[in-house]
This record gives structure tokens, C-alpha cells and sequence, in this order.
């Protein structure tokens, strides 16, 4: 564990905070992808799959991993329960149209060729790190339909950015300080995730130097 | 090697 992994983690968790606050105090999820939630609930419960076959109490890390992987998936689940059921009324279907089953189709044909090993829960992780890497643009292009963003929303998707910023100076700092050589398909994907944020994270700054509301254009 | 060596990330 090293400061960069930990600080992209609380980002993550301050992320899905900051959407479960919206969501509550507005009584709505107007501006909120859907899709992009169904994508993370599908990322999250490929990935973890390990939670059913590690012990908790293994180490420290384990320990860590599990509680985070529980609030993660606990979280997710929560939020699509609130968008399709609660506040079902205010939900923007009518712009949340992006196909999702492309880019689940696609994570999967790419992850039955890239895998670490030839095993259904190594295939699983590589389709979950594939997934993940796409898993924002039905949010980013719901964003873009309607045009305004809230600020809440944006301080949501900033943050996912910054986890995933930090993440690559943690993996800059594991290939260095632990030799992990052998990461490349984390490494490849979560570079092509961060740079899909960092075209956000442009109008994002844009916007807040201007102290204006977000617009993408 | 141990797969979830590799995998101890979130």
C-alpha cells in the first residue's frame, strides 16, 4: 500500500459519497447515467469474484481489499436500486440512450484474447478491466445531450478521475519500488479510463477558472 | 505463482 492507492481509493469512495448525496438531498437523479451504474454493478461483481474464495483475514491488504470490495458493490447496488426504484421519476431516460451492450460485447471479445491466464476468473477480471476503462461514457454522454451539468454531478465524475490519476502514479511507484512487471492489461486500460476523464476534466477546470456552471459543449 | 498475488488492487 502506498499514498497514491490509498488516496485513489478514498477518492473513489468520496466519488460514490458524493453521488449518493446528490441523489438523496434533490430527491432526484436527473443528470445521472443509469447505464454507467449498471456498467460499474457489472465491473464490480466480475471482479470480486475472489470474495467468495479469500479469506478476509489473510493479511492487512486482504482485509482492506474486502471492506472496500463489500462497500463498493454494496454502494452500486444501493444506487441502481435508488435510480430504478425510489426515484424512478426523475430519472432521464430519454437521453440515457448510449448502447451499453456494445461496450459489453466488446470488453468481453477483447478479454477472451487478452488474459493474464486461461481461466474463467482470470477472463472474468480481464472483461471486468476492460469494462471499467469505457464504464463512464454513457454518464459523459448524457452529460453532453443535455448540456448543463450540475455542480455535484461534476465534482462526482472529478473525483472518479483523480482515483484513477492516482492509480497510475500507484502503479509508476509499484513497478519501481516491488518490480511488478506483469500488469499490463491494468496498466493499458486504466490509462485509456484516465485519458477518457481528462477531456472532462478540461471544461471541468475550464469551468470552475470561469466560476461558472459546467457546460460541455 | 499465486493469480491473486496479481490482483490485489481494487
Amino acid at each position: 500500500m502506498n499514498i497514491f492507492r490509498l488516496g485513489g481509493d478514498m477518492l473513489h469512495v468520496v466519488s460514490i459519497f458524493l453521488l449518493l448525496l446528490k441523489i438523496q438531498t434533490s430527491h432526484s437523479c436527473a443528470g445521472l447515467s443509469l447505464k454507467t451504474q449498471i456498467l460499474y454493478m457489472v465491473v464490480f461483481s466480475t471482479r470480486y469474484l475472489d470474495l467468495f474464495f479469500t479469506k478476509p483475514w489473510h493479511s492487512a491488504l486482504t482485509f482492506y481489499n474486502t471492506i472496500m470490495k463489500i462497500l463498493f458493490l454494496s454502494s452500486s447496488a444501493y444506487t441502481i436500486y435508488l435510480m430504478q426504484k425510489r426515484y424512478k421519476h426523475t430519472y432521464d431516460k430519454v437521453h440515457d440512450t448510449f448502447r451499453i451492450q456494445y461496450l459489453i460485447a466488446a470488453a468481453a471479445v477483447l478479454a477472451l484474447i487478452f488474459h493474464l491466464r486461461l481461466t474463467v476468473f482470470e477472463i472474468l477480471w480481464a472483461f471486468s478491466v476492460f469494462l471499467e476503462s469505457v464504464a463512464i461514457l454513457p454518464q459523459l454522454f448524457l452529460l453532453q445531450e443535455t448540456g448543463e451539468v450540475e455542480n455535484i454531478t461534476s465534482h462526482y465524475i472529478f473525483c472518479l478521475g483523480g482515483y484513477r490519476t492516482l492509480y497510475i502514479f500507484n502503479w509508476v511507484w509499484r513497478y519501481f519500488t516491488e518490480h511488478r512487471r506483469n500488469q499490463w492489461l491494468a496498466w493499458g486500460c486504466g490509462t485509456v479510463q484516465t485519458l477518457i476523464y481528462a477531456d472532462f476534466f478540461y471544461y471541468y477546470i475550464l469551468s470552475r477558472k470561469q466560476g461558472k456552471k459546467l457546460r460541455l459543449p | 505463482e499465486d493469480s491473486s498475488e496479481d490482483h490485489d488492487e481494487l
